[in-house]
């Protein structure tokens, strides 16, 4: 799996969109003043990959992902965030992830995973202010578990040592014994 | 599943053991099962020795210290279990300018095998990116991706 | 003794609305009792704005405007009850250039009522001070001070 | 009150004695590659003001102050730290810090408190590897309370917010309510 895009329109701080592309190799550094945004990034992927706490967001509730308006602009009333994947050899196939509900996505989905070289999996999370919450996997809603399961076995997750926070490159210490064994055991 | 664990850990050691040297230049770190005889599901210690000091305690370390410890182990993780993408925020920011010299590198090297997409107000972190996009507030409040280079 | 808190509240408000402008550089910050009516003891809380941002809950900030928010409430302590002398360890590290430019500015300008120990890898933070003194350790482990400039 | 001189002898890194001299007005700047000794320095400054707790100065015993020894170096027995103050305005006279026991300090004191200029204030803590630990003023055995004496009033003591540690200036901001109500307290 290799990340090609992330898409953000709607999540705090991202009014406009914000578009993202990813070198297949290398290292992408995001940089600019205090405040412009960037940690933001950082919590939109943490968002899309699942994350149900909105503390480790550093919200209050979950609705306060949601652009919530400045001086010249009114609030949002949704957020979204889509990240763009390559799935590079061709694993075991994901299956067509059959969504529930009749969402309406971009629809196109990649080719299916049956070896054909590479494909594409677009994977997305969408708030609305009334609370209602979607995930969505090739633009067909599908459950959390879905998306859970396209990483499994990779060791990526919201929560996962592969997010660093700013601030928190400590706490990989920091934690007791038993901490660090489950970091073991999390990549075994 | 201890077997698992064992093999595990066993290779995350090894891999601590050289992304250490690589980050300080020197000295040794190594992870250590507490009292494995008493206990099968022990906890994990772990050492660090920056080079030319005594072997001690990972609370003693400076600030910029951990912060080298905490990267050898995440890369050690990674070279056993590489995942897809990496995001680190501002994890240069205790390090003076050499190691952020030495941390930079490593990650150049690694980003053969894993994404990094890195946060930084670091010069020399950013000269080593291979794509650098810059966050803007042009209007207040409201933040705007400009990329800056794209190789 | 309520009476003594009230008039201490009152001054460093004041003074954190003064210091929080001019290291942002504009906005606007304001500290308030919760509930003063119900509670003589009422806690307080921190409103910060940065400039052109809305009134925000201080959890919602970033890093960089975590930082200065307590440095603008520091700066009000201090006008209000000027301690004989301060340290600061790298409290610039999360700010970008033009918030450490001002940052350095603010400590300077407050250095003729308390005396300022900062402990810093910015050379912008170096350039302002009076005193330089560099800590370093030719032998592995043990720490030598050396003067690097004294006015 | 003006700090004027920090030495170290014997304190964490400071196995040869560490020598800082501080102007009267101004800014000093102590800088350094990582580990080098420069958090110990502000370790040692909250030490000599009577610090009570050895996870506050990032260790588990307070016995982890005193210079542990390196591979050419064997440990030392012994941690001091000593602080110069001048007192500029003729405030209150401190008496002449009566202490108790017979320590023999550096013994010269400073001009007596009764405003003929500006007077000199030593102010030392000594902590042996037996566990005995010795306050004194202008080397004269003193108890904790006649140090915490000298700057009452002044705001400054071992937690107060006039020592930022690394890493905590956020501290500040992110305590409860309460707390923050405690902080002006202290300033009140
Ligand atoms: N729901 C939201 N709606 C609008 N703006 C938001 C929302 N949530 C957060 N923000 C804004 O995002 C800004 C913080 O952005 P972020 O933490 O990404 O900054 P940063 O670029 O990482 O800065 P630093 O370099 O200081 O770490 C805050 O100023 C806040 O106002
Ligand atoms: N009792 C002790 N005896 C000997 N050395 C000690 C003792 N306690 C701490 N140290 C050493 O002091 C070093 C840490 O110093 P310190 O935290 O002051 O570094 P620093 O200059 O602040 O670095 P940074 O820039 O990374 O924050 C550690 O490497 C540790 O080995
Ligand atoms: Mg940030
Ligand atoms: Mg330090």
């Amino acid at each position: 799996l290799k990340l090609r895009r992330i898409e953000m329109i709607g999540f705090k701080s991202f009014s406009d969109k914000g578009d993202i592309l990813i070198n297949e190799n290398g290292v992408t550094a995001i940089v600019g003043p205090n405040g412009c945004g960037k940690s933001n990034v950082s919590d939109a992927i943490a968002w899309v990959l699942g994350e149900q706490s909105a503390k480790s967001l550093r919200g209050e509730k979950m609705e306060d992902v949601i652009f919530n308006g400045t001086r010249s602009r009114a609030p949002m009333g949704m957020a979204q965030v889509t990240i763009t994947l390559t799935e590079t050899e061709p694993e075991h196939s994901n299956g067509n992830g059959n969504g529930n509900g009749n969402g309406n996505g971009n629809g196109n989905g990649a080719a299916n995973g049956n070896g054909h070289g590479p494909r594409d999996i677009v994977v997305q999370r969408r708030l609305y202010r009334s609370g209602e919450s979607i995930y969505l996997i090739d633009g067909r809603p599908c459950r959390l578990r879905d998306i859970q399961e396209i990483f499994l076995g990779t060791g990526l997750g919201p929560n996962s040592y592969a997010i660093i926070e700013q601030g928190r490159v400590g706490q990989l210490l920091s934690s007791k014994p038993h901490d660090r064994r489950t970091l073991i055991e999390e990549a075994a | 599943c201890r077997r698992q664990f064992k093999e595990a850990f066993e290779a995350i050691n090894l891999g601590f053991q050289e992304s250490f040297v690589s980050l300080f230049g020197g000295g040794h770190g190594e992870l250590r099962l507490l009292d494995e005889a008493a206990d099968p599901d022990a906890g994990v210690e772990i050492v660090a020795q920056p080079p030319g000091k005594k072997l001690q305690n990972v609370l003693l370390l400076s600030g910029g210290e951990k912060a080298l410890t905490a990267l050898a182990l995440l890369i050690a993780l990674f070279r056993y279990k590489p995942s897809p993408f990496c995001i680190l925020d501002e994890v240069d920011a205790p390090l003076d300018d050499a190691n952020v010299d030495r941390f930079a590198n490593m990650v150049r090297s690694m980003s053969q095998s894993t994404q990094f997409i890195v946060i930084t107000h670091s010069k020399r972190t950013m000269e080593t990116a291979s794509a650098l996009y810059g966050v803007t507030m042009e209007e207040p409040g409201i933040s705007k991706i400009v990329s800056v280079r794209l190789n």
